[in-house]
């Protein structure tokens, strides 16, 4: 554990508790993709069921627990209590699109041919793009609420100290896993745009607008 | 080394 990584996790937590507290305060699930909601469950999913034999720390355990558990109940959250401030008419990205080319990767770019290496990959692969509806649906509506580009940030914050992570392991342990950091790059590169927005706007008071 | 990572990372 580095201070990157740790600082990239809490970044993680808090974008969770930001989005669970946006949804309860504001009682709407509203400017949320839920396809991208539902990709996050299934990343979390195919990664973290690691959890039934593989121990790597209580922290570890403990925050994969939480991921699941979190993504799981937002879900439930958009579907059934908020189902009514739930717009499917916005969020139209197709996810086949973003499934289908990752189980293919993850068939080709695995560290072992086998069922728990091909799904880690294909977790891998597809939280690199999971947040595509939701940047799409942005793009479509051109505009989102400050809470939700709070939520964004503190994601992209946590993919983005993933990588002074990778780069501090190199140098110290030795350690390079190609397939998380070549996903984990294309991931962080999908946020530039947003944190442009984000950081010369929103942080500066105004809106979060998109330029037509 | 083991040419699999150890996915100790989240």
């Amino acid at each position: 554990m580095n201070l990157f990584r740790l600082l990239g996790d809490l970044s993680h937590l808090a974008s969770i508790l930001v989005l669970l507290h946006k949804i309860q305060t504001s009682r709407s699930c509203r400017g949320i993709s839920f396809k991208t909601q539902a990709l996050y469950v299934a990343v979390f999913v195919a990664r973290y069921l690691d959890l039934f034999w593989r121990y790597i720390s209580l922290y570890n355990s403990a925050m994969k627990v939480f991921f699941i558990g979190s993504s799981c109940y937002i879900l439930y959250l958009m579907k059934y209590r908020y189902r009514p401030t739930n717009d499917p008419s916005i969020d139209t990205f197709r996810i086949e699109y973003l499934l289908v080319p990752c189980a293919i990767l993850s068939l080709i770019f695995n560290y072992n041919f086998m069922p728990t290496e091909i799904l880690w990959s294909f977790s891998i692969f597809l939280e690199s793009v999971a947040i595509l509806p939701q940047l799409f649906m942005l793009q479509r509506t051109g505009e989102a609420e400050a809470i939700t580009t709070h939520y964004l940030a503190a994601l992209g914050i946590y993919r983005a100290l993933y990588i002074p992570n990778w780069i501090y392991r190199y140098f110290t342990e030795g350690v390079i896993d190609p397939i998380a950091v070549t996903a984990g790059i294309v991931q962080t590169g999908l946020y530039l745009d947003f944190f442009y927005v984000y950081f010369t706007k929103v942080l500066q008071g105004q809106k979060f607008e998109l330029p037509a | 080394g083991n040419p699999v990572p150890q996915h100790d990372e989240l």
